[in-house]
């Protein structure tokens, strides 16, 4: 049997790895859930169908393995080594994070233990914290402009509170002092009562 | 500037115009793109009422100024590139959609793609220069994604050499065409084509569906806008009832398929070239699922760092609440996929191009991969994106719910994009139906090659989990 791959939950490319033997197993669930159920005699498309779930499942894997590939890829054309350091911490997480939120699929198909599902907890932790001091930086390399943005919470300048309250002073209901709904239901209603 | 914030820029590790460089795929595209920006920000005609405290209606008339405007400056500042025009919109509209946005990407690359060379010279000056506003009528009240249900029908008569287009039911009326309600003059319709009594499938036709003067509805034509919806207040979506409309034969797009005089019916060279145009899209929409969740994480981020709230350590100061793990937790992860998916948006622009150049040139080879792998990541982008918008508008509080924080306005823009352009579990089964076929292919011994090809060797490859 071919050599087994050795899985390395702080290594990138062994994350990609990863990935693409967890879409590879999906994606193999899934043609022989339809093979089962064209053995219960079901017409290819009603096998379909009812194989629908493993069906999105296998595409989501092989979409989310062609994602971790591409950021993978993008790295490796990076040369200033300060950004290649902190993409490198972000394609991280986003790699671990996803083994995070689907370990069921790489458990059932042993390509991670559950010693390394603790580990990538762990690890996207450590991350976490080495990611907060970059992490306005890392927001200000999209340069949206503030009025692009068109946001009082994501101003550049960070003077939320001022301009929140300016921006709601400006709402068409604060034009008048008095709303006019005052003077038509409000009074006549008390004078009734 | 607010000291939070200002201390957190120094405590960059990494030059963050560097950065934005290779986001943006070169300082070249960079420079162009902030001076496209100040063009938009040195306008006054840019500068309006905040459209949140505007009415629908008054809305789409700022939208229809703007868009009309668009097109005179784009004019007279002679940006012509397509990628340069679509950053000048983007800029220009912010976080809201145009109201002529169908034309410029439904309406005319269809024209460009789908027209024979006389069409082409009929239809594309006219559209170009605006006489032409087309929208792009395919989904149905009653039908949407899967295209081969759509009911509308298109019978050629012989005798006038014409198409009669019919809507024959309440649920093939065209329904949610952007700028088909009260903009557009023309349309793009998609139609069942039969001919010599037989039916074969989905062909376009240009149909007109108001005076080019009155812009007053054209005899046989039912339109109007559909009502409001959970956004996209700037776009009359719209519906069209087609009660046995005659258009020449010529108005049929016969790049691919054609209709002789006499009827006979000559088949287009592969079944999945009217989809070229939504592989575009879709492909489009992927940089779409990365600017929304971009701009969210910027918002959310930004204003984590301002905002102080609680105490971690007793008698410390209010704690900044990016601080706070668990907001670190909700937020980085997110910013990585916005990072991810604009590599993954840069790459499916950069493949789109190529793939579409070997079409130009006879080769439709990578055609079926590329419409498997654009529903796929339309779908998985998007799924994951809309759902990020919302942890970002949540971690930002209460003022995530005000409109003062563009949060909801982005929300609301973005995530129709999980149904339109195919609805995103029906893409995820499109792709899937590409991925069984290639691991059929592998059973059979046959090497694969582009996005599936790691199907061959994960046959044989097993894993051992490594102790860390």
């Amino acid at each position: 049997s071919a050599r087994p791959t050795v899985v390395n939950i702080n290594d990138l490319t062994s994350l990609v790895e990863v990935y693409k033997l967890r879409a590879a197993k999906l994606v193999e669930m899934a043609a022989k859930s339809i093979q089962q159920e064209l053995q219960r005699s079901k017409s290819q498309e009603d096998a379909w169908n009812s194989s629908a779930i493993d069906l999105v499942r296998a595409s989501d894997a092989h979409c989310h393995y062609v994602v971790v590939k591409l950021f993978s890829a993008k790295l490796s054309e990076i040369g200033d080594t300060a950004i290649h350091s902190v993409l490198s911490t972000l394609a991280l997480l986003y790699a671990l994070q996803g083994i995070a939120q689907n370990s069921g699929d790489f458990l059932q198909n042993n390509i991670v233990d559950v010693p390394q599902v603790l580990q990538v907890s762990v690890r996207i932790k450590e991350l976490l914290s080495q990611l907060r001091p970059n992490a306005v930086a890392l927001v200000d390399a999209f340069d949206y402009h503030d009025e692009m943005l068109k946001s009082v919470l994501g101003r550049y300048d960070g003077n939320v509170y001022e301009n929140l309250f300016e921006w709601a002073r400006r709402s068409p209901l604060n034009r008048t002092e008095v709303h006019e709904s005052f003077h038509k239901y409000l009074k006549p209603l008390r004078s009734k009562l | 500037m607010n000291p939070d914030i200002l201390r957190e820029r120094q405590k960059a590790t990494f030059d963050v115009e560097k950065l934005t460089h290779i986001l943006d795929g070169a300082p070249e595209k960079t420079r162009r793109r902030r001076e496209i920006q100040s063009l938009v920000l040195s306008d006054p005609d840019f500068q309006h009422e905040d459209p949140n405290f505007m009415s629908r209606s008054d809305r789409y008339d700022l939208a229809v100024k703007k868009s009309a405007q668009m097109i005179l400056k784009l004019r007279e500042y002679g940006i012509a590139d397509p990628e340069e025009i679509l950053c000048y919109k983007s800029l220009y509209r912010g976080n809201r959609h145009e109201a002529l946005g169908l034309h410029f990407v439904m309406f005319l690359p269809t024209l460009y793609s789908q027209c024979d060379p006389q069409q082409f010279q009929k239809w594309v000056p006219l559209a170009e220069s605006f006489q032409v506003l087309g929208t792009y009528a395919q989904t149905e009240m009653g039908h949407g994604t899967h295209l081969r249900g759509l009911e509308t029908t298109a019978t050629y008569d012989p005798a006038t050499q014409e198409f009669v287009l019919n809507s024959p039911t309440v649920s093939s009326i065209k329904w949610w065409p952007g700028a088909l309600g009260k903009t557009s003059n023309y349309a793009i319709v998609l139609a069942q084509l039969y001919t010599q009594g037989n039916c074969h499938g989905l062909h376009a036709f240009i149909v007109p569906i108001r005076d080019m003067n009155t812009h007053e509805p054209l005899p046989g034509i039912v339109v109007g806008d559909i009502g409001p919806k959970f956004g996209f207040h700037e776009v009359d979506n719209g519906f069209l009832k087609l009660e046995n409309v005659r258009i020449p034969r010529d108005n049929m797009l016969m790049k691919y398929s054609k209709v002789e005089p006499d009827g006979s019916y000559v088949k287009p060279p592969s079944a999945k070239l009217t989809y070229s145009t939504m592989v575009f899209i879709r492909s489009m929409i992927v940089g779409e699922s990365a600017r929304a969740l971009a701009k969210s994480c910027t918002i959310a981020i930004r204003y984590s760092t301002v905002r102080r709230q609680s105490e971690i350590r007793p008698g410390e100061p209010e704690p900044q609440i990016l601080d706070y793990q668990t907001q670190q937790y909700k937020l980085f992860p997110l910013l990585a996929m916005a990072y991810a998916f604009t590599f993954v948006g840069q790459y499916m622009t950069k493949t789109y191009h190529r793939i579409t150049a070997d079409i130009n040139q006879g080769d439709f080879s990578e055609l079926p991969e590329l419409h498997a792998l654009s529903a796929g990541l339309k779908a998985f982008t998007t799924w994951a994106a809309s759902t990020g918008i919302e942890v970002c508008r949540m971690s930002c509080g209460g003022h995530g719910y005000s409109c003062s924080s563009a949060l909801p306005e982005i929300y609301v823009t973005f995530t129709p994009t999980c149904t339109y352009e195919g609805e995103n579990t029906v893409m995820m089964l499109q792709t899937a139906r590409y991925l069984v076929k290639s691991y059929r292919q592998v059973q059979a011994g046959q090497q694969l090659s582009g996005s599936v090809s790691y199907l061959n060797d994960a046959q044989q490859q097993r894993v051992q989990p490594q102790p860390v």
